[in-house]
């Protein structure tokens, strides 16, 4: 208490509970999702995806099945 | 197709892991969909290591981050078997890469596909059938304060930042969904696993689905 790591992690969890209202004012039905407290509730979005978000994409092909509804010829 | 599929009900999906403060997700995916396609070809389920991944793959960075793909890449290329999550444990640390004899390893990667399935997720749901756990990419920044449920909003497509295993689907409800095995504990979310909608791309899960050949 009192120090400033307390105060830090105090801030981002103030700052989750803004998101969770946020995030969860979207939820409508009983089945979608709900935001609230968990593990990461003190981390600053940046802490978060620097230490937990670490995948980078390569571009993948489109999966031969798709039909365009083109035709040529 | 059937309206639900979940391969843990095969047995065949080993338990939800922790990478803790270490940005290995890519990792966990690969050698998720390996050691689930291995159990699938009939061998029993044994836990692979990730450590090997993290030290070995080498076009990636560790615990900085990488690619499912580029991580496939390597495994098609160098032949180099997996040995068991107990020989090579899991530190949530890059370290050096340890080399063991062939002799040693459980299982290589033969081939592997990398496909975009946007705008085609039911192809994606006969993928998943027909081969076994998918390795994908997410976005999933507001996966920091989930909890449970369908992910229906708040993060998008071509963003992606983290990986994951795509184990199931179930379409029999209002809202039909994927089964994702997440890397983050069993304290998070459905007791490690995230719920995302079926059919619209939500958090770039068809983006790139990459699934392995044994």
């Amino acid at each position: 208490a009192n120090s400033e790591e307390f105060d830090l992690r105090h801030l981002c969890f103030q700052n989750a509970t803004k998101r969770h209202a946020y995030l969860n004012s979207f939820s409508t039905v009983a089945q979608s999702a709900k935001y609230g407290i968990n593990q990461f509730s003190d981390f600053s979005q940046e802490e978060f995806r620097d230490l937990y978000l670490g995948a980078s994409a390569d571009r993948a092909l489109l999966f031969p099945g798709l039909k365009t509804g083109k035709t040529e010829g | 197709l059937p309206a639900k599929f979940d391969w843990r009900d095969k047995a065949v999906v080993a338990p939800v892991q922790n990478q803790q403060a270490c940005g290995s997700c890519w990792a966990f995916s690969v050698v998720g969909a390996v050691q689930s396609v291995h159990a699938i070809d009939g061998s029993q389920l044994v836990e692979l290591s990730v450590q090997q991944v993290v030290d070995c793959s080498f076009q990636n960075e560790g615990c900085n981050g990488g690619s499912p793909v580029q991580a496939l890449k390597w495994l098609k290329q160098s032949k180099m078997k997996l040995v068991p999550q107990s020989e090579y444990p899991y530190k949530a640390k890059t370290g050096i890469c340890h080399f063991f004899s062939q002799s040693h390893g459980v299982v290589a990667v033969k081939n592997f596909t990398a496909y975009d399935f946007s705008g085609q997720e039911e192809a994606m749901m006969g993928h998943l059938v027909e081969h076994g756990p998918l390795a994908a990419i997410v976005d999933a920044v507001s996966w920091q304060d989930y909890l449970g449920g369908i992910i229906q909003h708040h993060c998008s497509s071509q963003r992606s930042n983290h990986a994951v295993l795509v184990v199931g689907y179930n379409t029999t409800g209002d809202i039909p969904y994927w089964i994702v095995q997440n890397s983050w504990g069993t304290t998070w979310g459905n007791e490690g696993y995230v719920y995302i909608k079926i059919g619209s791309n939500v958090c770039g899960i068809a983006d790139s689905v990459a699934a392995v050949f044994l």
